[in-house]
């Protein structure tokens, strides 16, 4: 089972846009797909309809459990998705409380991975949502994952945070000795405008290795499949920014074998 | 001295950008303007060149202090800016453990108020950025305020979090028996969209009373001043999403004046 987290503190950059998209796309390919929303806000489970703060059982449930887990219990919670392939363990507005509640619990950031590791056996690969911020959920996530993706809008205040997030990251890779794959990806580009283009550019100096060579274009075909709560590749597969996260899935498919 | 925060916990939708293009409208029409940075990622202090990580002081330190704070002490942390009647108080990346360490002390939620309360003979508007996050750092901002201005992309995934973010605006009002004047600003309006169109509508039958009769177009020229560290105001007056920022900060003194 391969687990990836799309996580980046900066707001609005496209992560559960890109989370959504790709679990689309890998269903779609025959893989069994677990989407994880980590986010309190609850975008990716608001993105299928459900309603986060009127869930009796969400991710929360799981992350603040007094004692083990079981796999029934897990299995409970998630939701299966009406598109083939696709399941969702969705969020609530009770997430934001863990940030201050799990101060001192010992070994609060694995508690995610073992939830997941209960689950080898029914999923494929797991995709995880989180919120625009450097605490205990996003570390919970890094912790469980075997890659990164970090979508990063080609715009000058989206990239000031980034080097923070690669020093959480290598700290998070340092203290659990492994290595997490991470993949950059340009989101919301706008080959128009001047600024944008010397962005992405100075984005491939800087991060040579991790950088994938496409972008995702801006798109609003993208905005669409969110409000109809429709995977973007069963929307409208020949837009664009559509055909873009396909091209995404095939180069993050083909960058495991050859790891 | 008012305080205005700008706050919604979805991720992306213009917040620091309505803060310092308010603040330099204000500080052209002479008001003497502070720009404070509640957020970790410190997304303002960057557009004016300052880099978080390594400000030896920054709100942080304030919001973190033992014993009585003095007028002085925060006066050597406020950093004037090369621009006429605009100063900031920086933001930097430990702002992040405040949520977490701050769950068991008393009256937690009061402190910026009671900072911002020591500088009312020097400051005419304070104007403060929020992290896109519901947690102890909006309460303060809340807390301290006279009034909330709620930037909302019009589209989906961004009306999501709108009802939660009432709710939380409601229970500090309550909790402080005060009225926050609630403003919400349509940002980044594509009127070539219908599903923008759509929802700017909605989002008028939805908050009849507090939502701003116009909205903030989309407009490169605001994403160029971020890069270039200039209030937007000051770059490019002409360009219609400065102007519409412009009209907006006319909107609100003219509405303080008739409340
Ligand atoms: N390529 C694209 N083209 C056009 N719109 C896009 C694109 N990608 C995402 N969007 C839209 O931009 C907005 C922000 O995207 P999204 O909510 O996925 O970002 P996020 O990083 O998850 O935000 P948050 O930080 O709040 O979690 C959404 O309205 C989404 O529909
Ligand atoms: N009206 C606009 N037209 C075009 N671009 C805009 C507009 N307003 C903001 N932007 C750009 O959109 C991006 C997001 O804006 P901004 O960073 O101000 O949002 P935010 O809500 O503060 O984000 P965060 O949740 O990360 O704090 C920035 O790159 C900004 O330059
Ligand atoms: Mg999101
Ligand atoms: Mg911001």
């Amino acid at each position: 089972m391969q687990v990836w987290t799309v996580a980046n503190q900066k707001g609005g950059v496209g992560k559960t846009t890109s989370a959504v998209t790709l679990g689309g796309y890998a269903a779609q390919a025959g893989k069994r797909v677990l989407l994880v929303d980590l986010d309190a806000q609850g975008s990716m489970s608001c993105y299928f309809g459900l309603k986060p703060q009127s869930l009796r059982q969400s991710s929360a449930e799981l992350m603040n459990h007094e004692g083990p887990i079981s796999r029934d219990l897990i299995k409970d919670i998630v939701v299966e998705l009406p598109y083939e392939g696709l399941s969702l363990l969705p969020s609530s507005p009770s997430l934001i409380t863990l940030e201050r509640t799990s101060q001192n619990k010992r070994g609060f950031g694995l508690i995610l991975g073992q939830v997941l590791s209960l689950l080898e056996e029914d999923f494929d690969l797991v995709l995880i949502d989180c919120p625009p911020a450097l605490g205990v959920l996003m570390i919970n996530a890094l912790v469980a994952s075997t890659r990164l993706i970090i979508p990063v809008q080609a715009e000058f205040l989206s990239l000031q945070g980034f080097a923070r997030m690669q020093q959480t990251v290598d700290m998070v890779q340092h203290s659990l000795d492994t290595v997490i794959d991470r993949v950059v990806v340009p989101t919301m580009v706008d080959r128009r405008t001047q600024a944008c283009q010397q962005t992405v550019r100075s984005l491939r100096n800087e991060f040579p290795v991790d950088l994938w060579p496409g972008h995702i274009p801006i798109d609003t075909k993208l905005r669409d499949a969110s409000r109809l709560g429709v995977p973007a590749n069963l929307y409208q597969p020949s837009a664009k920014g559509v055909r873009a996260y396909g091209a995404l899935y095939r180069y993050l498919e083909q960058r495991i074998s050859s790891q």
